[in-house]
């Protein structure tokens, strides 16, 4: 079955978070709110390199931009 | 610019590179040649030799890779990822993969290879990615004209950070991107678009939404990758659901077939050979033209020229000059001229104010 919008939202930005800005999500569940404390930082680290509103939250203008074709080596030192 | 953590870099000037693998999207020698050109881009600016060898390891080596690919950084399909590139040392450093379901071209459609291969060997060199949307270091893909390919300042002042200037007797530049606070900027081109407003200003466009204070930068060719820099003057006509926009003489409809178009073809005489500015009043469902000293005025509806057309931008406007960008916001008619815009209510015909042109991104 196809997913929902919001959580197909949501695994993209995961994915894009994962790839260029070093987000772990391999943690045990118990940790869920690790977890989201991690994508909020993160996601305010992409918003700023990007020159975004820097929110922390997934808002259009930051979907979008992750949506745009781009160099597959991370934003952010490994 | 930025920097790779730890400022790798290659010990030797005299680098070799081999291509192991070609896409069949492109013709073997096409593909030769954009990614000769690609190492060109960077050996014009720093003391950096590049020479192709055909067997054997080389520095730099370049493939077409699919998927999983056995590096750790798999490729997904078509669009998302294009290639990545892996830091200056030995082994697998300075090697570049691309992905081999995307479209590769020497042009503007689907993914240009040059464009791509010149920003993955910016990483084989030991760049970053830069937050500088102009910069060919941004990781975001955006099509440039190859013929026109001028490396940005940004990459310039990155690159010989890492290895020295030039040999050659005068340093090569390139173009900066604006900055969008800078109290000198002007636009070509200002208009509407569902809801948003948009500055154009040579191959850059400033995206500003009414209700964010952020303002975002970026290629015109992000959006439009087809659309030429240097855009001369827009307007949205709210009705058809048009964006219409003006370089020369020729009339640019997004979306739209049968277009370009000559600007004659509006009922222009053939003196008239560009377009300073425009703007479409939405509720009259009249376009106003500005060339030099003078404006037309277009209606949409009969789909010709109003009479009694061109008048002097003076007798109505005030002094204002020549206008460089126009549009209408609540109300107002905005004209833009050099660093400054006015403010005019054109139902009082009286000039409101006079602001910077910047005003509208919280400069």
């Amino acid at each position: 079955a196809p997913l929902a919008p919001e959580v197909d939202t949501m695994m993209l930005a995961e994915g894009y978070l994962r790839n260029f800005y070093g987000l772990e999500t391999e943690l045990h569940p118990s940790f869920k709110r690790k977890i989201t404390d991690s994508v909020s930082e993160k996601l305010k680290k992409m918003q700023s390199f990007f020159g975004l509103k820097v929110t922390g939250k997934l808002n259009n203008e930051t979907v979008e931009m992750m949506k745009q074709p781009r160099c597959g080596v991370p934003d952010i030192g490994e | 610019y930025v920097l790779i953590d730890g400022n790798p870099k290659w010990p030797r000037n005299d680098l070799t590179y081999r291509i192991i693998n070609r896409t069949p999207d492109m013709r073997p020698a096409d593909v030769d040649e954009a990614i000769k050109q690609a190492f060109e881009v960077w050996s014009n600016v720093v003391p950096l030799t590049f020479r192709k060898i055909e067997d054997g390891a080389a520095d730099i080596m370049m493939s077409f890779q699919f998927r999983d690919h056995g590096d750790g950084y798999p490729f997904y399909g078509p669009h998302g990822t294009l290639a990545h590139a892996f830091q200056p040392g030995p082994r697998i450093g300075g090697d570049v993969h691309f992905d081999e379901e995307e479209t590769w071209t020497k042009n503007s459609k689907g993914y240009n290879l040059f464009i791509v291969a010149a920003h993955e060997l910016g990483h084989s060199l030991g760049l970053a990615h830069s937050p500088d949307p102009g910069s060919l270091m941004y990781p975001n893909y955006a099509y440039r004209d190859t013929k026109e390919f001028h490396l940005p300042q940004d990459d310039i002042n990155g690159i010989q950070a890492i290895y020295g200037q030039s040999l050659q007797p005068v340093q090569p530049t390139g173009p900066s991107t604006p900055r969008t606070c800078d109290p000198n900027l002007s636009f070509d081109a200002v208009a509407t678009l569902r809801g948003e407003m948009l500055f154009f200003k040579g191959r850059y466009l400033w995206r500003k939404h009414p209700q964010i204070r952020e303002t975002e930068i970026n290629l015109i060719s992000q959006f439009w990758p087809t659309l030429p820099a240097g855009i001369q003057a827009a307007y949205e006509d709210v009705e058809k659901d048009q964006f219409v926009l003006f370089k020369g003489n020729t009339i640019l409809v997004s979306l739209v077939h049968g277009y370009p178009k000559r600007i004659h073809q509006l009922g222009f005489p053939k003196t008239v050979k560009r377009i300073n500015a425009a703007f479409s009043d939405k509720n009259t469902r009249k376009t106003y033209f500005f060339v030099a000293n003078k404006y037309w005025r277009y209606d949409e509806n009969r789909q010709s020229m109003d009479e009694g057309y061109p008048r002097n931008i003076i007798s109505v406007f005030g002094k204002i000059g020549k206008v460089d960008a126009a549009f209408q916001h609540d109300g107002y008619i905005y004209l833009f001229h050099g660093r400054k815009q006015t403010q005019f209510d054109p139902n009082t015909k009286q000039v409101v104010r006079v602001l910077k042109s910047t005003s509208w991104f919280g400069c």
